[in-house]
């Protein structure tokens, strides 16, 4: 475990929360892309799935059931309980066009064609596009509330800090896993608009296409 | 390149 890795994992946490949080406090999911909610819980889900077959640490238990905990209340509060406010109509991302082509790569690259890698693969690689439903609904909408712009900003600099973490391992652990890094890079660049906006604005609520 | 076999970050 670095520094990097430690506030990484900190800053996705805190983001995890601040959506939730959100979300019951208001009693409303407006401007959510729930679609992306539900690629998180997939994400979570295909990469957590080593939490029957293999103990790390009590760290890493903690936060892989603390995660999925939240993405699934995430979901729930979305379609079930605030459903009446759920924005369907600018959630209109058609996640076939992000899920396929994931499931695809990951049966064609990885790094041990088994079951649970591959679909550790899939994981990778669908969490570095699993953004894209929530960037495009804020798109289309135009605006975004500022809460929901720092649940952005910490979804982002979570991978951001990742990148740091695998430089920091590659240096003093000699290890790196290329999958995990080139996917990051990509999950990484598709916040660099955002971050740009996000920085720039002084935090007045955001009307911005990206 | 090491294949690291067990995934141990989130």
């Amino acid at each position: 475990m670095n520094i990097f890795r430690l506030i990484g994992d900190l800053s996705h946490l805190a983001a995890i929360i601040i959506l939730l949080l959100k979300i019951w406090k208001s009693r409303s999911c407006a401007g959510i892309s729930g679609k992306s909610q539900i690629l998180f819980a997939i994400v979570f889900t295909t990469r957590y799935l080593d939490l029957l077959t293999s103990f790390i640490s009590l760290y890493n238990t903690c936060m892989k059931v603390i995660y999925i905990g939240c993405a699934y209340a995430t979901v729930y509060l979305i379609y079930m309980k605030f459903r009446a406010t759920y924005d369907g109509n600018h959630d209109s991302f058609r996640v076939e066009f992000l899920v396929v082509p994931v499931g695809g790569l990951a049966v064609l690259i990885n790094h041990d064609f088994s079951f649970l890698e591959i679909l550790w693969t899939f994981s990778i690689y669908l969490e570095s596009v699993a953004i894209l439903p929530q960037l495009f609904m804020i798109s289309k909408t135009g605006e975004a509330e500022t809460i929901t712009t720092h649940y952005l900003f910490c979804l982002g600099l979570y991978r951001a800090l990742y990148l740091f973490n695998w430089i920091w391992r590659f240096y003093f652990e000699g290890f790196f896993d290329m999958i995990a890094i080139v996917a990051g890079v990509v999950q990484t660049v598709l916040y660099c608009d955002f971050f740009y906006l996000y920085v720039t604005k002084d935090g007045k609520g955001y009307r911005f296409s990206i | 390149w090491q294949r690291r076999a067990l995934h141990d970050e989130l």
